[in-house]
């Protein structure tokens, strides 16, 4: 019998300019 | 008395292994605090192929939270030393080559198919299980995009500066100056004389060293390709639009000079094997008014051989040059306004852009074009002075 691959999880991912709002915004909270 | 253990090694399955908490030491030591020269002698993209194994192994573990984590901080991080070595040519060309090696190994190991067909039966064992991680591809596509956006930035600001002399001033050809337009002969064509002037020789030193770490640092010979192109697109706008404003260099001894500075550059091409990168075509309008300045320019015959020939330059670029055409001696006469009116008939049919100058800006767009590796995971050693002894071999 033919082995079918696992079905993947699509993993979501923020876009860079929203990867770069986040990252801003921990900065600024931490003292 | 600590009694060491003999255990039997396991076979090396090509993943790595860390606790979460050791995260911002791994991207602290692989990423943000990591220098080039510290992986001289290594596989060229190390970096990136670490990352793909401790990604793999949370994929493995089905863990979620540590590949979006993990992804997360390697894409700050590189966004982060990107930003602190902003003009460091080396350091940006290394991070675009780990971000796009990165990106091939999201994709030869990601499961599809499509990206499969070149990996051994060995490759096809570390690939994904658990993940579809086609949203971080795209993200990683869009940084590398951004680093070759500044790796080109940066060449062109060391580029920049030498272009209109080593072009247009400098007289490689012997005997040259001695048939300059009378009135604009040079000051002095010494390279001592503490301007800025620079010979040809120097652009090409220049070039060279930065294929070199191009090479080096095993990006894409395609995209290398790319940023040779974009790079002679520079120098064929910066030369031809101070040609169009400058009198003293619209001469016949100009256009001999660059013609033969041009042939060089293509020679420097062969030599490094990036003629088939479409960087001669870039320079089409500036081979053209070389010739421009050499043609004659008196006769209908001669301007029917400029309008033939002058493809690549426009109407009003062409008429410029004509205009400030300085002829050599009382010999040689000036283009007649009859001979300009002549050229311009010819032309009107033309459906040419308007603006004179060229946009010495202007970017071509970048493709990555997939690049898998034939390297296999379990067989990429883990330099010691990388201090990644943390990450456990599984």
């Amino acid at each position: 019998s033919s082995q079918r691959p696992r079905p993947r999880v699509l993993l979501k991912a923020p876009t860079l300019a929203e990867m770069e709002e986040m990252n801003t915004s921990e900065e600024e909270e931490s003292p | 008395r600590q009694v060491t253990v003999q255990r039997k090694e396991k076979d090396f399955q090509g993943m790595l292994e860390y606790h979460k908490e050791d995260e911002a030491l791994l991207i602290r030591n692989l990423v943000t605090e990591l220098k080039p020269q510290m992986l001289s002698g290594t596989v060229p993209c190390l970096p990136a192929y670490i990352l793909y194994m401790c990604i793999r192994h949370a994929d493995y573990t089905n863990d979620d939270v540590k590949v979006h984590s993990l992804l997360t901080s390697t894409i700050n991080g590189i966004k982060k030393v990107l930003k602190k070595h902003n003009d460091d040519f080396e350091m940006t060309s290394f991070w675009l080559s780990n971000t796009c090696r990165l990106l091939h190994c999201l994709k030869q190991y990601s499961g599809d198919e499509g990206f499969m067909t070149q990996n051994t039966a060995k490759q096809n064992e570390h690939c994904l299980k658990n993940f579809d991680l086609t949203e971080y591809r795209q993200v990683l596509s869009d940084l590398s995009i951004q680093i070759y956006q500044q790796l080109i930035k940066i060449a062109e600001g060391v580029l920049q500066p030498m272009i209109v002399s080593a072009m247009l001033e400098n007289e490689s050809i012997q005997g040259l100056s001695g048939v300059k337009p009378t009135g604009y002969r040079k000051r002095s064509s010494s390279m001592a004389d503490g301007d800025n002037s620079y010979c040809l020789e120097a652009i090409i030193r220049q070039m060279n060293s930065f294929h070199t770490v191009l090479c080096d640092q095993g990006l894409d010979p395609e995209i290398i390709m790319q940023v040779f192109k974009q790079l002679f697109y520079m120098i064929n706008a910066v030369t031809l639009n101070n040609l169009l404003l400058r009198k003293d260099v619209c001469s016949w001894s100009t256009g001999m000079q660059l013609r033969y500075n041009i042939s060089q550059l293509e020679e420097w091409l062969r030599g490094r094997n990036l003629h088939q990168s479409g960087a001669v075509q870039t320079m089409e309008p500036l081979i053209q008014a070389a010739q421009l300045l050499q043609l004659k320019k008196k006769t209908q015959e001669d301007a029917e051989a400029i309008c033939s020939l002058c493809t690549s330059l426009s109407t009003q670029q062409i008429v410029k040059i004509l205009n400030l055409y300085t002829p050599l001696n009382e010999f040689e006469e000036r283009v007649t306004v009859a001979f300009i009116r002549t050229i311009q008939a010819q032309l009107q049919e033309r459906n040419d852009p308007q603006q004179l100058l060229l946009d010495s800006k202007h970017m071509f767009p970048v493709l990555f074009p997939f690049n898998p590796s034939s390297l296999t995971m379990d067989s990429i050693h883990i330099p010691a002075c990388l201090n990644l002894e943390f990450l456990n071999e599984v």
